[in-house]
C-alpha cells in the first residue's frame, strides 16, 4: 500500500520533504554534532557522581524538569519548521506537541548517548545511570538507558533521525485530534521520505521496521514518566508547584 | 488557550533565545 502511495507522491516532493525536515532538525538541535563529539569523553568523576547522588530527591527532580523544559522548546521550534505543521489548527498543534515531545526527545537523546560506556550527556558531562539515583526512579532511568542502547544499535544518520522524529511527532492516532486525516497525510509522506533515505544508504531492508518497533518502549517510558511525576507531586506538592511552567503545561493532564 | 498559554506563545512567536 505504501508503494502505491509512493508512486502518487513524486520523488521530487519526497526530496523536498526530506530536505525541509532535515534542515528543520539540524537548525533546532540543542547540541551540534561537533559539540557532542568534543564532550563525548568528558565524564563525571566519581566525586561528582557522589555529589549528584547526595542531592535531595526534590532538587534532582527540579534539575531534571528544567533540562526537559529547555529541550522541549527546541522540539517546539523543530515542529514549527516542518512543512505543514503550522497549517494544522492550533488545537492539533498543541495535542501533537504535548503527546509527542517526550518521544522526540527520547530519540534525539541518542545523539548525546555513548553506547560504548553506557553514558549520557547531562549538564555538560557524560555519566551513567547512577547519576540519577536520587530521583528514586531507577526503573524509569534504566528503561531510558535501555532505549538509548537499542536505538544506538540502529546507527541512525542525522537524516534518518530527523525524519523519524518528525514522523513520530505527526502521529495521527493521538487522542482528540480534530484533523487526524491531515496529520496522517503528513506522516505518510515523511515515512515515504524516510524509507527513501534508508534505501539510499543501502542499509538493512528492515531498518524502518526496527525503528518503528521501538515505539512501544518509548510509549511505556512516557507513561512511566507521567506516573512518576504524579507520584512525586503527591509527595512533594510545593516542589512540583515550582517546576518550570512549560514542563507543567506539557505534562500536567 | 489559557491552559496552554506558553505553548501557544512559543508557537506564535520567537524561538528559544540561543537558536
Amino acid at each position: 500500500e505504501s508503494s502505491q502511495l509512493a508512486a502518487e507522491i513524486s520523488s521530487l516532493e519526497i526530496d523536498r520533504i526530506a530536505q525541509n525536515v532535515v534542515k528543520s532538525h539540524l537548525e533546532t538541535c540543542q547540541y551540534t554534532t561537533e559539540e557532542l563529539k568534543r564532550l563525548a569523553w568528558t565524564l563525571y568523576s566519581p566525586e561528582e557522581i557522589r555529589a549528584l547522588q547526595s542531592k535531595s530527591c526534590e532538587a534532582m527532580w527540579q534539575q531534571c524538569s528544567l533540562q526537559i523544559s529547555n529541550a522541549i522548546q527546541y522540539v517546539v521550534e523543530f515542529a514549527k519548521r516542518i512543512d505543514g505543521f503550522m497549517e494544522l489548527c492550533q488545537n492539533d498543534q498543541i495535542i501533537l506537541l504535548k503527546a509527542g515531545c517526550l518521544e522526540v526527545l527520547l530519540i534525539r537523546m541518542i545523539r548525546a548517548f555513548n553506547p560504548l560506556n553506557n553514558t549520557v550527556l547531562f549538564e555538560g558531562k557524560y555519566g551513567g545511570v547512577q547519576m540519577f539515583k536520587s530521583l528514586g526512579c531507577d526503573d524509569l532511568i534504566s528503561a531510558i538507558f535501555e532505549l538509548g542502547r537499542n536505538l544506538c544499535r540502529l546507527q541512525l544518520s542525522d537524516e534518518e533521525l530527523a525524519l523519524f522524529t518528525a514522523a513520530v511527532l505527526l502521529s495521527p492516532d493521538r487522542p482528540w485530534l480534530t484533523e487526524s486525516k491531515k496529520v496522517q497525510k503528513l506522516q505518510d509522506k515523511i515515512y515515504v521520505a524516510l524509507q527513501h533515505e534508508i534505501q539510499k544508504k543501502h542499509s538493512a531492508e528492515d531498518k524502518l521496521s526496527k525503528m518503528v518497533s521501538k515505539l512501544p518502549l518509548m510509549k511505556t517510558i512516557c507513561n512511566l514518566h507521567l506516573d512518576k511525576m504524579e507520584f512525586f507531586r503527591l509527595l512533594h506538592p510545593e516542589t512540583a508547584m515550582n517546576f518550570p511552567p512549560l514542563y507543567k503545561e506539557v505534562f500536567n493532564s | 488557550t489559557e491552559r496552554h498559554k506558553i505553548l501557544h506563545r512559543l508557537l506564535q512567536e520567537g524561538s528559544p533565545s540561543d537558536i
